[in-house]
C-alpha cells in the first residue's frame, strides 16, 4: 500500500502557530 | 500535563486543534529522530485527528507512523536528488 503522508507537508514549528494547508 | 482529550480538543478551533495536536506529538517524535522532528509533525498532522489522539495514546501506532513518515521522506529526498543529477 502506498502512503498516504506528503512529504511536502508544511514542517511543524512547535514555537508559531499552525496554519492549516489552503 | 494533562492529555489531551476529544474534548479539550472539540472546544477548540481546527488550526488550533492542530497546534494542540502538533505541540503533543513534536516531544515524542523528537525523542526517535531530533534533527527530522519538525518536518515530520507536519507530515503527521494531515492526519485526522481522531487518528493522531490514538497515536498520543498508543506509543507502538506512533512509532510505526514515525517510521513510516520517515521512509516517505527519505524517497522523497532520493528522487529529488536523482533529479538534479539529471
Amino acid at each position: 500500500r502506498k502512503s498516504t503522508l506528503n512529504p511536502n507537508a508544511k514542517e511543524f514549528n512547535p514555537k508559531a502557530f499552525y496554519t492549516p494547508p489552503k | 500535563q494533562v492529555p489531551l482529550t476529544a474534548s479539550m480538543l472539540a472546544a477548540a478551533l481546527p488550526q488550533e486543534q492542530k497546534q494542540m495536536l502538533g505541540e503533543r506529538l513534536y516531544p515524542l517524535i523528537q525523542d526517535m529522530h531530533p534533527t527530522l522532528a519538525g518536518k515530520i509533525t507536519g507530515m503527521l498532522l494531515e492526519i485526522d485527528n481522531s487518528e493522531l489522539l490514538h497515536m498520543l495514546e498508543s506509543q507502538e501506532s506512533l512509532h510505526s507512523k514515525v517510521e513510516e513518515a520517515v521512509a516517505v521522506l527519505q524517497a522523497h529526498q532520493a528522487k529529488d536528488t536523482a533529479q538534479k543529477k539529471g
